[in-house]
């Protein structure tokens, strides 16, 4: 039996919409610990990893391991239909073939129950593992989601070329070229707005503007988000949840 | 123009 309660349906709803347009549908591992994914898009581009552990939420219990093949549209549409400061419990029976999704209203004595059919979703999983990391920068997140959309209207491609001050962001397109700086900064009485880069080797990747806006998605979860850049590797694009993250594999671009 | 990657070359299918 799983049984977790979200102390406001917003976590969820968030999450499900940083998801839902790369991945359509995906196995939710849940243990004792929590509640795991990992997803690929159709074009095995880039990937989600998703870590929700058991201390988010205000109520957990998982007796036994189980997979539940859910579609994110349909979880979407479902959990729409919850206020966002409702309470909202998600409950599976060990051979379970729906999920069951329950929101109550803090204030109004108003209980909604629902149940999602489930799916059988036999998807591969990636050896993604622990790696070196050349260089990492964290940066309010709705900064990075402006820098993307700024540079998508020029090209396809964003170029990451960080250095030991600075990282750049560029984008060489038909109608023109577009840079923005960024350099560490420490903010004391604001620290969401602070920037740190850090470098053990300059980094020169690319990475297709498209996946950027998938991955940009997930802004809301987070006030800060962290790039970590490895030569010629997978950018990974992580966003914090109050326990656990939401992480992005993006595979760069190479030159001919 | 730079070719897109996919991650099976980074990763191992488990």
């Amino acid at each position: 039996m799983l049984e977790g309660k979200f102390e406001e349906a917003s976590l969820l709803k968030k999450i499900v919409e940083a998801m839902k347009d790369c991945v359509s549908s995906c196995n939710f591992n849940c243990t004792e610990n929590g509640i795991s994914v990992q997803a690929v898009d159709n074009s095995r581009v880039l990937l989600i990893s998703l870590l929700i552990e058991k201390d988010t939420f205000e109520e957990y219990r998982c007796d036994r391991n189980i997979t539940l093949g859910v579609g994110l549209g349909s979880l979407s549409k479902i959990i729409g239909n919850g206020a966002n400061s409702d309470y909202l419990t998600i409950s599976a029976d060990d051979d379970a073939d729906k999920l069951n999704i329950i929101f109550e209203d803090k204030v109004k004595d108003k209980i909604s129950e629902y149940n999602l059919k489930l799916l059988d979703i036999d998807a591969d999983l990636l050896d993604v593992g622990p790696m070196d990391t050349d260089a990492t920068i964290t940066l309010p997140s709705a900064d990075f989601a402006k820098i993307c959309k700024d540079m998508k209207v020029l090209s396809e491609s964003l170029q990451i070329i960080v250095t030991k001050d600075s990282a750049l962001f560029q984008s060489v397109g038909d109608i023109g070229t577009g840079n923005i700086v960024i350099r560490p900064k420490t903010d004391i009485d604001h620290p969401e707005e602070s920037v740190t880069i850090s470098l053990d080797k300059p980094i020169d990747l690319s990475f297709g503007s498209k996946y950027l806006s998938d991955i940009i998605k997930a802004t809301s979860l987070s006030q800060k988000v962290t790039i970590k850049l490895t030569d010629q590797s997978p950018g990974v694009f992580e966003y914090k949840l109050p326990s656990g993250y939401l992480r992005f594999y993006l595979a760069p671009k190479f030159d001919e | 123009t730079p070719i897109q990657n996919d991650l099976n070359e980074f990763y191992n299918i488990i």
